[in-house]
């Protein structure tokens, strides 16, 4: 028996939306300790992790590990049949599940509505993500840093980071011209202006903005966003979903020919 | 001129 039970369905909803352009089909792991996802974008340069703790959802029970192998296409079209303030229940009685039930409840619980989604059995890639100490970690509002990359991607399809002790500077040259927005470190009580920095070493990286621009479609889960980078590593980008979990993004960084 | 590396191999070796 698996039972996942989410209080604010909109979550997963919003988890769904974030992914959807990058990923089209995954396997979702459910042991006891809760559910997990890894899976590569079709180019094999972005790779999106998520874990949702058991501890986060208001019921939750997995009696052994089991497997979902989901379209996320399918998934959302399910989905969009969730109420936003729908609690959203995953069951599957079946040991190798074919199909995976929904129910959507809303708070009054004078609606309910019930779907199955088929299954895919899906060739898993073992892939793990090796253990980083990352060398300059930033931490700011999701909705500036979105910003930052959206205005960018006009002008160029890639941003140089480049962090130092008191800021991080966001470069681009394109055609038309060239640019650079620099955020500095500031220890403000609001969300929306502090930006904390932690650079053991500065390091000096360049990201496709298509991709970043994708990962911030996650902007509405957290307020803020970690960006972790070591030089030579992925970009890790974090965003972490209140008591329930993560979602990582990771993305290799472009090198000069 | 800029390439982006595939991550497989990197994701790979845990």
């Amino acid at each position: 028996m698996f039972e996942a039970k989410l209080q604010q369905g909109v979550i997963f909803k919003k988890i769904v939306d974030a992914i959807k352009d990058l990923v089209k089909s995954v396997n979702i792991d459910a042991s006891t300790s809760g559910l997990s996802m890894q899976a590569m974008d079709s180019a094999h340069v972005a790779l999106v992790s998520l874990k949702l703790n058991e501890n986060g959802f208001k019921d939750y029970r997995c009696d052994r590990p089991i497997t979902l192998g989901l379209s996320i296409e399918n998934l959302s079209k399910i989905l969009k049949c969730a109420g936003n303030d729908d609690t959203i229940t995953l069951q599957t009685d079946e040991e190798e599940p074919s199909s995976l039930k929904f129910f959507f409840e809303n708070q009054q619980a004078s609606k309910i509505s019930e779907f199955s989604l088929n299954l895919m059995s899906l060739d898993s890639e073992s892939l793990g993500i090796p253990d980083t100490d990352y060398s300059s970690v930033i931490q700011m509002s999701s909705a500036e840093f979105s910003r930052i990359c959206k205005e960018l991607s006009s002008i160029s399809e890639t941003v140089e980071i480049e962090t130092s002790k008191e800021s991080v500077k966001f470069s681009v040259q394109g055609d038309i011209g060239a640019g650079s927005i620099t955020v500095k470190n500031n220890q403000s009580d609001k969300d929306v202006d502090r930006v904390d920095l932690q650079i053991d070493q500065p390091v000096k990286l360049t990201f496709a903005l298509r991709y970043l621009n994708m990962f911030n479609k996650a902007v509405s889960l957290s307020s803020t966003v970690s960006l972790n980078m070591s030089e030579e590593n992925p970009l890790m980008v974090e965003y972490k979903i209140d008591d329930l979990g993560s979602l990582r993004f990771y993305l290799a960084p472009k090198i000069s020919d | 001129q800029m390439s982006q590396k595939n991550m497989t191999d990197y994701f790979k070796a845990k």
